[in-house]
């Protein structure tokens, strides 16, 4: 689930 | 970090200092929304509340910080400094059509409903509609100066750059963020447009853009 992933992006 | 995510980074640091130092050296902010700024600021502020709960790298932290310091200062520039060039009477798009129903949607459609979550969500849906009141001014005053116009050429870029990292990123790892991509898509379209007169008028060498 994406909220898992770290928001890496800016 | 991919290439397409990197230039894409570069680009928007790049249209965020153009415009500053547009501002900062013709010490007139003539022709610039300032809603527009004040609404990227925002974005900026909203998005990056993890700057100080998640490290990512020296680069993502940098960036962030970059991105804030320029904002605001440009908002200061605009508000404060360069205050009596400010054409408000032109820059008069009704933001609050854009937060209120931004502000509803990461309530509705969100990740997780968490704080940080839904500041997030909110940032990445009001930055695909941030730069509108800016668009909005140039068909009011129907011309924007160059430099402008290449201000919003970068800033398109950045978001077109961003759609191919997306592409390459769900191909390489498998990674699809749909909140992002989705916006990222809206905000990409509202750029179109303007390209389409970016390349058959400014690059013509007609210096301004004027519209139709």
């Amino acid at each position: 689930d994406p909220d898992a992933l770290p928001k890496d992006e800016l | 970090m991919n290439i397409f995510r990197l230039s894409g980074d570069v680009c928007h640091l790049v249209a965020i200092i153009i415009l500053f130092l547009k501002i900062w050296r013709s010490k007139s902010c003539a022709g610039i929304s300032g809603k527009s700024q004040l609404l990227f600021a925002l974005v900026f502020t909203t998005r990056y509340l993890d700057l100080f709960t998640a490290f990512i790298s020296i680069y993502n932290t940098v960036m962030k910080v970059v991105f804030l310091v320029l904002a605001y200062a440009t908002v200061s520039l605009i508000y404060f400094r360069f205050r009596k060039s400010y054409d408000s009477e032109s820059d008069s798009f009704r933001v609050e059509f854009l937060l209120v129903p931004v502000a509803g949607l990461s309530f509705l459609e969100n990740y997780s409903f968490t704080p940080l979550e839904i500041l997030w969500t909110f940032s990445i849906y009001l930055e695909s509609v941030a730069i509108l009141p800016q668009l909005f001014m140039i068909t009011k005053t129907g011309e924007a100066e160059s430099i402008t116009t290449h201000y919003l050429f970068f800033l398109g870029l950045y978001r077109t750059l961003y759609l191919a990292n997306w592409v390459w990123r769900y191909h390489e790892e498998g990674f699809f963020d749909q909140i992002a991509v989705v916006s990222g898509v809206v905000q990409t379209i509202f750029y179109c447009d303007f390209f389409y007169l970016y390349f058959t008028r400014v690059l013509r060498g007609s210096g301004k853009m004027t519209l139709p």
